[in-house]
């Protein structure tokens, strides 16, 4: 059975699309088939793999009604990745799609087909920095939800917003099932007590839903997505990819079948 | 004249709230007078101020025609400068305001007659991290916009985006007047070549629209927040208040009247 995660998050620049694109990486390192599907216009993920943005070539048409989900896979540099990449005209389907009468639910319409036959073990969605449309439809279709983290206190203030979003969606009935994967903090910089004080406070709030690994602050990380290469290609060694290879890990561990 | 400026950028995390929050303070050390009107639902301009949300205290209420925007005004621990505060409630104005037919100008219509009796020098719209409907609500109201951009890879694709919507607010007459006050750029990390580059590069395209003073990576930037206050308060001696009055200054200059 394919499991969805959604990497959500309304606070901006908190790491979700270096950890959706860098833990997808490392889990495909180790032989997991994973599909990484771009639900933020901005199409940072899409970049980050080194793959050029196109029109009609995303989410867009599909939840528009044209062609199916299963059109728009493309194979990335790295073995185990698959894509559908994000474009410009996806930030016009917040409008397009609102108007409609089960509009939490149109991504999860052209999802399930492609779920019945594909080949993947997960598959990631990076959601832009919102609670609209394009994220309340991410989380309708997931099974689960990491929550990237930034180890800074304006990071801290917009949890309760997210996590009030899924009891929500729960008792809404939208998705009753969606479940909190994890909390996973990044940009931890060992050099501050800031950072200590932030990881302190998730972990009191969510005690063992906090992923024990940590993403350190690695100027690596930054500089990868300018080559359009996952850290595992772009500096295989350095701190970074260490870490995301030990969240994949912890990952798999907290995934195991009971 | 007030001189409204609002402060976006759809990628997040760039700098936006930090921008707002300390350039308006460093101004109103200097005597001039400030309105800070927090347009995002997270209400990061407000925490970073030092003051607790409150629901019915926000443009929400004003916004569906409830009493007016002055009503919203309150004086922060710092003398010249007010602000209007966010609440989560605000999240909901997005769908309520989308159904009416001139759902863009909502928000100048209440903005005009603050503007008639403000004493204000300038007012500042801090935007949420998207190009949604109160994003382009602030930039249809707004005479001028400041676009801070992290020295980051992935923060420099997105700037298209945001200037593309101003020629679009520009050409579509919702805003025609609408112009790019500048780009500010932030937490330069001047140990990294990553930084430089990013700079050399927006310079390139944006020429004297990027404003001199950048502001560097400091630590005491992102500690602020934790305790209510600007930076001007908190660490009045550290790099991030130097850089802040050294960009109020440029500011000062760039809108003297010729
Ligand atoms: N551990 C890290 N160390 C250093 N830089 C990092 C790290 N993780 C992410 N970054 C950088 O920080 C910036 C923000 O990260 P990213 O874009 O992944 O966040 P995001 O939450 O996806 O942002 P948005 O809210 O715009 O979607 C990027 O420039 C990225 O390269
Ligand atoms: N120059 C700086 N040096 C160090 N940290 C900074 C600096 N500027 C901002 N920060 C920190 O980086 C984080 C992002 O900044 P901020 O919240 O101002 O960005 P934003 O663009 O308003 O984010 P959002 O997109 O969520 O609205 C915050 O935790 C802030 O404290
Ligand atoms: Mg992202
Ligand atoms: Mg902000």
């Amino acid at each position: 059975d394919t499991r969805v995660i959604a990497f959500a998050n309304q606070k901006g620049g908190v790491g979700k699309t270096t950890t959706a694109v860098n833990l997808a990486a490392c889990l495909a390192e180790r032989g997991r088939n994973i599909l990484l599907i771009d639900l933020d216009p901005q199409a940072n993920a899409t970049s980050a793999l080194g793959v050029e943005k196109q029109q009609d070539h995303s989410v867009y048409q599909p939840l528009l009604g044209n062609g199916s989900l299963q059109d728009q896979i493309i194979h990335t540099t790295l073995k185990h990745l698959d894509l559908i990449p994000s474009e410009l005209d996806l930030a016009g389907a917040e409008v397009d799609i609102a108007r409609s009468e089960r509009y939490l639910h149109c991504f999860r319409e052209i999802l399930l087909p492609l779920l019945d036959h594909a080949p993947y073990d997960y598959v990631f969605l990076d959601c832009p920095p919102s609670l609209g449309i394009l994220t309340c439809n991410g989380l309708t279709a997931a099974h689960a939800l990491m929550i990237p983290v930034q180890c800074e206190y304006l990071a801290l203030e917009g949890l309760s917003m997210i996590t009030r979003l899924i009891r929500q969606l729960n008792t809404s009935g939208a998705n009753p099932g969606l479940e909190l994967d994890g909390i996973v903090m990044t940009m931890f910089d060992t050099r501050t007590n800031l950072a200590s004080q932030v990881l302190e406070e998730v972990k009191k709030h969510f005690g063992d839903r906090v992923y024990e690994t940590y993403i350190p602050r690695s100027v690596r990380l930054s500089e990868a997505p300018s080559y359009g290469q996952a850290i595992t290609l772009y500096d295989s060694r350095c701190t970074g990819a260490q870490a995301y290879r030990a969240l994949a890990r912890e990952f798999i561990r907290r995934h195991k079948p009971d």
